[in-house]
């Protein structure tokens, strides 16, 4: 479903670019769910916002269901994306002034989905995330791993098609977190593809491939296939 | 070195109050370094803000070397907490504007320690947590590892008696994660008491005590002492 070759990414710094991605190639087939592990610092999170078309590679080429995407406008990249990426962010990026089940709406809204049935799909997402309790709160008034649950539920508000989760289980028990990716596997099972960023051997122990990062480059002798 | 006796925290909602605490009573002993686990929104954050004297109990007693601070104004609790305790959120809570290098100084400032040793301590703190290389960064160009590392050096700035850490490894590949509890073990030598909020056994398992949370109250037959 996904093909990288040469991806590099360099973010400009006040004296020098830094490169935090230095060649990265992979398929990622239809229907897979990996597991993406690295070092802190070693550029997983800037891969994923490549992959979920967040950012583009500096050089290098991405092509997402036989569309070369690399090097999109922002607004042809927000229309691809809409359509077909679930992002659960390692920082969660809720909106602080709305309330949980507004948070998980809103894709719901860009999406043109009328009022009624935004709300019950969404208020369906939380339930499945065991926050049905907590739909009205601001995310201010929700614990860390509540709040990293409303991240995952707003994910899956859209039903996509290519999930990914940049550490969503950091900050829950781990009873918590297995049921988050039971989640996963019953997504998976329905055709979703999913790559999940972890350092947990819990989460990476329940996934078919694991690709590991190092300073930028991928440890390819480290890849297992289980 | 503190001791909480019954302690209840409710937090007010538009109809009615959530009881996020509900009768928490237990000593700790200056030195001891403790677990503190529990699942997702059982109550561990609220009780860290509590002893760290980030907020007051709304029923039940506290003291910190025998001192009640449970019914202190918020500038006295300030006094007492700048003094004494160094906090790494879940959240992180670092000043978007600064440096990391003036990030980890903002305490040291506060207790008028003056600008060159400010700079050289904010410094080797950083370089303990493998932070050297990014001082002048702003914590947007860091990853999620590398930001809640500079929380991590930032409460560790003051020498502080009292270190409390909440999921301070959540966004941690396991060596790093590993290399963060080999400081918090070091300064337990040096006499340091420390909480440390954790859901990962790796981290559990390397503390003497656990306490563990079930909504809102120990669950106290499930204490081990190792
Ligand atoms: N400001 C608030 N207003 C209302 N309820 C709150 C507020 N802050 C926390 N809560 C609720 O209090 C309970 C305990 O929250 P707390 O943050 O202490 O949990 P936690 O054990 O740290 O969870 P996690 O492991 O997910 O971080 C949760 O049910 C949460 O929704
Ligand atoms: N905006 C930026 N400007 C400069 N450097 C950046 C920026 N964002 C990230 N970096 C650097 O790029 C490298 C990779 O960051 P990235 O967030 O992808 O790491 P990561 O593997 O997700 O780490 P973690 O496991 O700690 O979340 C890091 O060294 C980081 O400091
Ligand atoms: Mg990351
Ligand atoms: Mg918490």
């Amino acid at each position: 479903v996904l093909r990288l070759e040469e991806v590099h990414k360099s973010y400009p710094l006040e004296q020098e670019e830094f490169w935090a991605l230095k060649g990265v190639s992979f398929d990622l087939h239809e229907g897979e769910m990996v597991s993406l592990m690295g070092p802190s610092g070693s550029g997983k999170t800037t891969l994923m916002n490549i992959i979920g078309l967040l950012d583009r590679p500096t050089e290098g080429r991405y092509q997402l269901r036989g569309q070369d995407v690399s090097r999109l406008s922002e607004s042809a990249r927000a229309a691809v994306r809409n359509r077909m990426v679930g992002f659960v962010f390692q920082a969660f990026h809720l909106l602080p002034r709305l309330s949980v089940l507004e948070n998980v709406e809103v894709p719901l809204t860009y999406a043109g989905v009328p009022g009624r049935e935004r709300r019950s799909r969404a208020a369906e997402r939380l339930e499945k995330v065991g926050l049905g309790d907590k739909l009205g709160h601001r995310p201010t008034q929700l614990s860390g791993g509540q709040q990293q649950r409303v991240a995952v539920a707003r994910a899956l508000a859209l039903n996509p098609a290519l999930l990914l989760a940049d550490e969503p289980t950091g900050n829950l028990d781990t009873r918590t977190g297995a049921e988050i990716l039971d989640l996963f596997e019953e997504l998976n099972n329905e055709g979703v593809t999913v790559m999940i960023v972890t350092h947990e051997s819990a989460v990476s122990e329940r996934t078919r491939r694991i690709i590991r990062l190092r300073d930028g480059v991928l440890d390819s002798h480290a890849r297992e296939v289980a």
